[in-house]
């Protein structure tokens, strides 16, 4: 019984919990082609990790993070008024200054733009398909970024996309917003749910993901009004489902294929692969669905959730009620609350022995272990469509703001409908 | 819509096969 007990749960330093200053890469996967390093935004692998006056607390990236959800549910509202019960000037209303619907527990990736290349450092986004970042002269406004900012007149492969191209509005679906024209050029405009958005040309442009991979006539956007801190990237990298998004526009090459493994804490680096060099032999495979107010967002299919080896009770219908999606930008889980009422009530059931702590923000069980130098955690697993088991690793249970408060990283939606 | 965050994907080799519509998961996959 013990052997069985100790089979599922984690047990680990407590120490471990929080990231270390030092950068201590861990992928494995660069040696393979068209693979780029993922580092935490914050984490001191970043280049943008020596901007600290701007990193955000954990409770303002939780903050972040509800303002990136309501986005999601405005643009999914948005795409079918009516199908939904989202007000839409809630998420209008949240200010710009908390940063933007990237959010603050995101990742990125260093890529090269222009003819000679200039290195970016872009927010790579799951969630969103426009690839974007800051361009000289900044006509209106850029927000102040770790790079220098892209100038267009110094890359010899640069050009703009004219109005009357097609491929100009195919802005409407990929940005949700109708192209414009300023002097025969295509202008795209991205808004998000906080205020916070992107205005320019519409460009292309060579892009180079590694130095084995360069990608001719990128279409991307050329900001020249940009507005939200976006923690001092360059910008945004679409890996959306939208024609416009990097897969898309890459699929005779990589066929619409892309891998990632985000890093256990922000001290240590991923990596994000395009093409099929970088797949486990071990992997297992669920259907992607699609999510009919919104095509462009990968759609999964939750059948089922296990805490400490034991599925709970939970009716299909709780899951396919509202559908569910996988998103890289947004940091915690949203589950449907009949099913995170299960999972918390068997999550704190199994952690009976620790002291709880304070709620933060949107994540309501919380445990203080400053007195523990080990802890154990039960384990959780996710199911997908076709009796896919995911098991959670253990850095992927919690939320941790400090040792004395350390939160189940799951939160639930307001209506299992949503 | 629920969602799977980026929280729960830590250290998964996460891959999109956007061709065939479907998406794999590997534990293990950083190291």
């Amino acid at each position: 019984a013990e052997s069985h007990h100790l089979q599922h749960r984690h047990t680990i330093q407590v120490s471990s919990l929080l990231p270390s200053s030092v950068c201590s890469p861990a992928a494995q996967a660069l040696d393979k082609k068209a693979s780029l390093p993922v580092v935490h935004k914050h984490g001191p692998c970043s280049r943008l990790h020596q901007d600290k006056a701007n990193i955000p607390t954990p409770a303002e990236v939780l903050l972040q993070d509800e303002a990136r959800v309501k986005s999601i549910r405005s643009k999914l509202a948005k795409i079918y008024p009516g199908s939904s019960n989202v007000e839409e000037t809630d998420a209008a209303t949240l200010p710009a200054k908390d940063g933007s619907v990237v959010g603050s527990g995101n990742y990125i990736v260093t890529v090269g733009l222009g003819t000679p290349k200039k290195d970016l450092s872009l927010i790579f986004d799951t969630g969103s398909d426009i690839t974007w970042t800051q361009c000289q002269p900044c006509v209106r406004s850029c927000y102040k970024q770790q790079d220098p900012i892209f100038s267009p007149s110094q890359s010899s492969t640069y050009s703009n996309i004219s109005c009357t191209s097609t491929v100009c509005n195919s802005l409407a679906s990929a940005t949700g917003n109708s192209p414009g024209c300023s002097s025969s050029t295509c202008v795209y405009a991205i808004q998000y749910g906080d205020s916070s958005f992107s205005v320019g040309f519409f460009a292309k442009d060579t892009l180079t993901l590694t130095p084995s991979d360069v990608y001719n006539d990128f279409l991307f956007g050329c900001g020249q009004n940009n507005r939200g801190l976006f923690g001092g990237s360059a910008g945004l990298l679409g890996l959306g489902r939208d024609k416009l998004s990097l897969p898309s526009q890459t699929a005779l090459k990589y066929k619409k294929f892309f891998s990632y493994c985000l890093p256990s804490s922000a001290s240590s680096t991923g990596f994000l692969t395009f093409g099929d060099g970088g797949a486990s032999k071990s992997i297992k495979f669920t259907t992607l669905s699609t999510i009919s107010q919104g095509s462009s967002f990968y759609g999964i299919d939750i059948t089922g959730i296990s805490v400490g080896g034991q599925k709970l009770s939970i009716a299909a219908s709780v899951f396919t009620a509202g559908g569910a999606i996988i998103d890289s930008g947004t940091v915690i889980s949203r589950l449907p609350p009949t099913a995170y009422a299960a999972l918390k009530s068997a999550f704190r059931k199994q952690m009976s022995q620790y002291p709880m702590a304070q709620p933060l923000s949107i994540l309501d069980t919380c445990y203080d272990f400053s007195k523990y130098s080990s802890v154990s955690f039960p384990k959780i697993s996710f199911f997908f469509s076709g009796g896919v088991e995911v098991p959670i690793a253990a850095k992927g249970v919690f939320y941790v703001s400090s040792i004395s408060q350390v939160c189940l990283g799951f939160a639930g939606n307001s209506d299992d409908s949503d | 819509t629920g969602i799977f965050g980026n929280t729960q994907q830590k250290t998964l080799q996460v891959l999109y096969d956007g061709a065939a519509g479907r998406l794999g998961f590997s534990t293990g996959g950083c190291t």
